[in-house]
């Protein structure tokens, strides 16, 4: 997938790709000691496109959400329905427009489209339904995940996204060396990463953002790398004793 | 060959006998059109009385009943009831003759005609059913009970539907009393019960997608087989369609639509029941015994989260946890269970004794702080006889009730037997909000009443709520409920005031537990009219094909009446279901002037659609039959010169069968029957597109 990070105060834009594995499970956002919100990713893998420099790529087919308060909560959104597990269980199909509201959670499908799940009035999530009729070999039906709020998440949050929800960023630019020319790097919690201007496409290409694209599976850019934020299963909450 | 007991068989007869019953029906969308064709034969050279008798589900109107008697045709008129002339008894206070008369159990319908010596007559009999979702299946039974051996006998059924057809399941032959009954409580499937011999080369399935054929044609050996009195039982076929938990199954056609909703998938709501039992003297031995088999088996059946109680009643009432109702636990279930062992019937009947400390028990127990706000709550009343200890008077009784429910829960009520005053528990259940069901005489009450529990047990949904675009839609029927149980189905029809429009945005709200749940579609209309259209030529494609085999005669026939019903069945849905709201809304009126409005609606709604209701009579001419056994001439029509009927076929009782839904308490004080006024919906684009923060992680 490809992650998006915006940082509206510091008025820019910066993404990565995170090239997973295919059944990988991705901690997306990690704030279950605080606000109670967990938020996974599982991927799928489809070969990629003839002309690709890629052997294949990913695509998440699966958002699992946690939600602890008040009530502990599972919701399973694949692109065919949405589980939303409590007290009880209901299944809801993707293909219907339908919303359900438990007081502080509630989910709403707009039918084929997308499903937003709203907790506590101050979080929100999008994901997105991308659905093929007649799918290429390389397209897979597949979701996209988008913060709508996150206003209710701690300042504590983590998660490949969720980390950089209340970091402040900035550019420098690092003088040329020898034959070098300059080169751009992206000041973030105290470290230094190298950048270079990219653009995507997102909401499901209707808009397009120029952002600061970070290479390499986003080393450096992200605390740690890529396998520690790999989930042991799809409502892992991080929480090992 | 014909084995020599069959040929004295026939030999032996000296009236008209059967040369061919043809049953033909084709279920579009849950809606059953049946045409029956049936032949007699007159060998001898007198005339003789023919008899056409057939037994029709009581759920169905008869709408057209033609006879073709030496050649000449004889075609039934509908026309509304006279008014019932009062009869004097003397004592105020009494109830009107015929109000306390038992429901029918079945609907027979009988002709008698002379057909003249050496002479055929056909009878031709059409009828309409709406068929009604219970226990997770639709049923549809066909009666094949024409007293002797016919040579051609057979019944073809064609099932399409716009949702694929599944669990399509063809029973054994069904015999024993009143079998068609709508309001006749189900029994849910034995499970160890060896089913009865089948004939399995008469039987034939074709199985498609959204098309299915049964086709059952025993010839005289084969029904020999079974009985040679001519009574084979009743063909009953059961299905369920594909569904999920969406918005339902919205049809349209020609200016009509027709909705089905029966979402899946749901957890079940917890409930809180009060059964009401009957220990009266008549409940003695067998009632008494298998009511109380049900109950042990009902008891299991309780979940953690329901709260229940239990009042038996006979000239005392005795409420086994006094003022509460308590929680589902093991050590709860146990002490139910020795209450129910030790109920012993005796005395007399308290029915409004007994409504009365069941409702303000159960009304108490949701005032306290133990209810929980989210749980569905009813009683479920069930009695063998009428009132005979307090108050007996209908009126006062279902005051009485009305004024101890208060709106805040549901009465479902259960007669065993023909004592019981039907009408009275059939008023006091639809006055507030619920269902009736009979369990007849020699009926197992046990396995009807357990059935009638499942049929409730499960509450999905609460307060529901069906909107369609303001202004875009009228005369919808009922289209607020107060339930839905797992196993049934919402069927709300109506009108579009505007057939080009391009869509219809359709709203259903509920609620499940603590949940609300709102489900919305925008309906394109010309789209699903052309699915509909591809339907109903689907099925008449496959009604042509299955007539086509039965012969010339009954083809021609069948088909001509099959075939203009079917292209407009959306319209026929709806005019079905108003005329079964127009008589319950009768049935519920407070004042006359409110019945008798009821009443001229449904009537005139049978006359539009030609239905033998409990408002209409169905009139015919009789052939006249010389000496000689040849037929008189045909008269010669003078204008003003009265025409001699035979008398009028007039159903039994004057009663409103049972609804496929719960029907909602008054949540207005009208009734809410052919209203023109439909919730507002506030249109919401249903591909409305959130913009917000671009944080994200999605395709490549």
């Amino acid at each position: 997938p490809h992650f998006v990070v915006e940082f509206p105060l510091s008025k820019l834009t910066v993404c990565f790709n995170i090239n997973g594995e295919p059944g990988h499970i991705l901690g997306l956002v990690s704030d279950h000691k605080y606000s109670g919100v967990t938020v996974n990713g599982k991927l799928i893998g489809a070969p990629a496109p003839p002309g690709s420099h890629k052997q294949q790529r990913t695509y998440f087919s699966t958002i699992t959400i946690v939600v602890d308060k008040p009530q502990r909560a599972y919701i399973e959104v694949t692109p065919k329905k949405v589980i939303l597990d409590g007290r009880d269980r209901i299944v809801l199909p993707c293909h219907s427009t339908v919303s359900v509201d438990c007081g502080a959670l509630s989910v709403a499908i707009v039918g084929n489209s997308n499903v937003t799940v709203t907790v506590g009035g101050n979080i929100s999530f999008v994901i997105l339904l991308h659905q093929y009729k007649n799918p290429a070999p390389y397209q897979r039906d597949h979701l996209g995940f988008y913060i709508g709020n996150n206003k209710g998440l701690s300042h504590n949050c983590h998660g490949l996204l969720g980390q950089f929800l209340y970091e402040e960023v900035g550019l420098a630019e690092l003088p040329a060396q020898g034959d070098t020319k300059p080169s751009l790097v992206l000041k973030v919690k105290n470290r230094s990463v190298p950048v270079v201007q990219k653009s995507r496409r997102i909401y499901s290409g209707t808009q397009s953002v120029d952002c600061w694209f970070a290479r390499n599976n986003a080393a450096k850019l992200i605390d740690g790398e890529y396998k520690d934020y790999l989930m042991s299963h799809m409502f892992d909450t991080g929480d090992w004793p | 060959r014909v084995p020599r007991q069959v040929k004295t068989i026939i030999t032996k007869e000296t009236k008209p006998h059967i040369q061919e019953l043809s049953i033909k029906t084709t279920i579009i969308s849950r809606y059953a059109f049946t045409a029956v064709y049936c032949s007699l034969l007159n060998r001898y050279p007198a005339a003789s009385e023919g008899v056409f008798q057939f037994q029709i589900p009581a759920n169905a109107y008869i709408s057209n009943f033609t006879m073709i008697i030496g050649g000449r045709v004889y075609q039934s008129e509908v026309k509304p009831k006279e008014k019932r002339v009062k009869q004097e008894r003397g004592k105020s206070g009494t109830k009107e003759p015929g109000d306390a008369s038992p429901e029918p159990e079945v609907e027979v319908f009988r002709m008698a005609a002379k057909i003249p010596g050496r002479n055929r007559a056909v009878f031709l009999l059409t009828y309409e059913e709406l068929l009604q979702r219970r226990l997770g299946r639709y049923e549809h039974v066909t009666s094949l009970r024409p007293m002797q051996l016919v040579s051609r006998l057979s019944l073809d059924v064609t099932i399409v539907d716009h949702s694929p057809i599944t669990d399509l399941e063809v029973l054994p032959l069904r015999n024993g009393k009143s079998n068609a009954a709508a309001n006749t409580a189900t029994a849910p499937k034995p499970p160890n019960i060896p089913a009865k011999p089948e004939l399995p080369i008469t039987t034939v399935i074709k199985n498609e997608k959204n098309v299915c054929k049964i086709t059952f044609s025993p010839n005289i050996i084969q029904q020999a087989k079974i009985t040679t009195s001519g009574i084979l039982g009743d063909f009953v076929i059961r299905y369920d369609v594909q569904r999920d938990m969406g918005i339902g199954d919205i049809q349209v056609l020609n200016g009509h639509f027709v909705h089905y909703f029966a979402p899946k998938d749901l957890p079940a709501v917890p409930k809180n029941v009060v059964f009401v039992i009957d220990t009266s003297a008549s409940m003695l031995g067998t009632k008494i015994r298998q009511t109380k088999d049900a109950l042990f088996t009902i008891l299991r059946d309780l979940r953690p989260g329901d709260n229940f109680n239990f009042i038996s009643f006979s000239n005392k009432i005795k409420v086994w946890q006094p003022n509460r109702l308590v929680p589902v636990t093991p050590l709860n279930i146990r002490d139910a269970k020795k209450f129910i062992y030790m109920l012993a019937p005796t005395g007399g009947t308290n029915i409004d004794g007994a409504i009365r400390t069941g409702s303000s028990l159960l009304r108490d127990y949701l005032l306290g702080p133990d209810s929980s706000p989210n749980s569905v709550s009813l009683i479920i009343f069930l009695t063998d006889g009428r009132p005979t200890v307090g108050e007996i008077q209908s009126v006062a009784i279902l005051g009485n009730t009305r004024s101890a429910v208060q709106e805040k829960f549901c009465i479902f009520t259960i007669g065993i037997g023909n004592d019981v005053d039907y009408r009275l528990l059939e008023r006091m259940a639809l006055e507030n909000c619920g269902m009736m069901r009979r369990i007849n005489e020699e009926a197992d009450a046990s396995a009807m009443l357990k059935g009638f529990y499942n049929e409730i047990g499960t509450p999905l949904l609460s307060d529901i709520r069906i909107n369609y675009t303001e202004n875009s839609v009228q005369y919808v029927t009922q289209n607020l409920f107060t339930n839905y149980f797992n196993g049934s189905e919402i069927v709300v029809a109506g009108k579009l005031t505007n057939e080009s429009a391009e869509s219809l945005h359709v709203q259903v709200t509920a609620s499940n537990n603590d949940k609300s749940i709102i489900l919305e579609t925008d309906v394109p209309l010309r789209n699903r009219q052309i699915d509909t259209e591809k339907h109903v030529k689907l099925a008449t494609s496959a009604m042509a094909t299955g007539v086509r085999a039965l012969g010339t005669d009954a083809t021609q026939k069948l088909g001509v009446a099959l075939g203009s019903v079917a292209e407009d069945f959306v319209e026929r849905v709806w005019g079905f279901l108003s005329i079964k709201e127009g008589l319950r809304s009768r049935l519920r009126s407070q004042t006359s002037k409110d019945r008798e409005g009821h009443t001229q609606q449904a009537t005139n709604l049978s006359m539009t659609y030609h239905f033998l209701t409990p408002l209409t009579n169905i009139a015919v001419e009789k052939p006249e039959v010389l000496t000689d056994g040849t037929m008189a001439p045909a008269p010669t029509i003078t204008p003003g010169a009265g025409e001699a009927t035979s008398p009028a076929n007039d159903l039994p009782g004057d009663t409103d069968d049972r609804e496929p839904q719960t029907p909602d308490r008054d949540l207005n004080s009208q009734a809410l029957s052919q209203s023109n006024t439909i919730g507002k919906v506030v249109r919401r684009p249903t591909k409305k597109f959130i913009t917000f923060s671009k944080t994200s992680a999605d395709g490549d």
